[in-house]
């Protein structure tokens, strides 16, 4: 029935701007929402691998997307997150909206070859993203 | 309160060892400044080089290192949870000078007295030492019927350039030290903990010692059960290995979220009725989940 309503809606002459599709839009959630992504490389890559031993391979994954409009709930955000946004809406949009940020991280341990020549064996804390949040 | 604690603990170590801040980029970092791996990171994001060419570790450390990461982490290089969680850095040494002084004497067992010099630059002024270790390995897998009993007689001493100190300030410590080795064994440690704490805790940068080990048959062992008598001179002049707790903010610290994460169990308790199961089901569970785990 859509076509239908769309026709009642133009004979019932609807400023052409307002576009039930679009109108929609801003409420449903956005497509690229703020969420954790991968992103693993290799110590080669970077040519480190002549002292850095283990691991291999790392992956300290990121944040990225839009923060979605109500993010109370789904994100931890505090209430500030959701004065900003309507900050940015409503007053004055010089100010960002919320953005996609790291809110919790886990341990890396590293195996490497000291300039001396020794050998370290070290964890070090909030090396890889686990949760992501608007902030 | 743990980073700021860490930083002072940094500071108090920048004066002792003018070591910059292993953050700060303000100024180019030199030689003295690296002073663990995130300041690397940051020296090569800084001057863009691949990092400075470095020396060459043991084979035989490497190997043994390589085994101690697998069993500390996984793959993806995630701290285990079944590992020490007190420690958070193992810092293996290998001697930068030995020196065999009396040679060895195969019938009692003794292993050739050798003079090591350890230089424990890396090792820096936020991290304490927990224990340590000297790492011995056989030069190839060899095979004894049972267990070894070893004697170890440690001298510490002075620098050489420090030769205005007399004899006396060396410091001997006897070990009655009992192994076991096993078969296909390539490695044992002799604990040295007791008297390197205060040379590590004084930011000593190089340890000199003497070390002298002599095994003896196993007791009550009659000759014919020792195929061949333990070969001392299999031995490898041994490593240092130390285990360290880095106190500095950016070091992982397991201990610490082990003590404030809350355990389930806990949290069930706290619900009251969740945790308490009927006696008789509980123990049947009970029985019935250590069998299986057995």
């Amino acid at each position: 029935g859509w076509e239908t309503v769309s026709l009642a809606l133009n004979k019932t002459l609807v400023p052409t701007s307002l576009n039930l599709s679009e109108y929609f839009k801003q409420f449903v959630f956005p497509q690229h929402e703020c969420e954790l992504h991968d992103f693993r490389l290799s110590f080669s890559q970077l040519k480190w691998d002549n002292w850095i031993v283990a691991p291999h391979r790392y992956n300290p994954r990121y944040c990225k997307g839009e923060c979605p409009r109500a993010v109370g709930y789904r994100y931890g955000s505090p209430v500030h997150t959701m004065v900003q946004n309507i900050i940015h809406e409503k007053l004055d949009s010089s100010v960002p909206r919320p953005s996609c940020v790291p809110a919790k991280y886990s341990p890396l341990s590293v195996l490497t070859i000291e300039p001396d020549g020794s050998i370290a064996y070290k964890e070090y804390e909030d090396m890889i993203a686990t949760q992501c949040t608007c902030r | 309160s743990q980073a700021s604690r860490g930083e002072t603990q940094i500071a108090a170590g920048a004066e002792l060892k003018s070591k910059a801040e292993p953050w700060s980029l303000l100024r180019p970092l030199d030689e003295r400044d690296r002073s663990d791996f995130l300041s690397p990171v940051f020296r090569v994001l800084y001057d863009g080089q691949g990092g400075t060419p470095r020396l060459q570790p043991d084979s035989r450390a490497l190997r043994y290192m390589k085994r101690l990461y697998k069993t500390y982490a996984t793959k993806e290089g995630i701290p285990k949870s079944n590992r020490s969680p007190f420690y958070n850095t193992v810092r293996l040494f290998t001697s930068c000078a030995q020196r065999k002084r009396a040679p060895g004497d195969q019938a009692t067992g003794s292993v050739p007295s050798v003079d090591l010099l350890f230089n424990l630059d890396r090792v820096t002024a936020v991290e304490n030492l927990l224990k340590s270790v000297l790492l011995y390995t056989f030069s190839n897998s060899i095979s004894f019927p049972s267990a070894v009993k070893c004697v170890c007689n440690l001298v510490i001493k002075e620098p050489e350039f420090s030769s205005r100190i007399p004899s006396r300030a060396q410091s001997s410590f006897n070990f009655n030290l009992q192994f076991e080795i096993k078969k296909k064994y390539r490695w044992f440690e002799v604990d040295v903990t007791t008297p390197l704490r205060p040379l590590v805790a004084s930011n000593k940068r190089s340890i000199h010692m003497s070390v002298n080990l002599t095994c003896e048959r196993g007791q009550g062992q009659d000759s014919s059960a020792w195929d061949k008598p333990f070969n001392v001179t299999l031995l490898v002049p041994p490593s240092l290995l130390l285990y360290l707790n880095d106190t500095s903010a950016q070091a992982y610290h397991g201990w610490y979220s082990l003590r404030y994460k809350r355990r389930p169990s806990q949290r069930a308790d706290q619900n009251g009725g969740l945790s308490v199961c009927s006696k008789g089901k509980g123990s049947a569970e009970g029985v019935r989940s250590s069998r299986h785990r057995r």
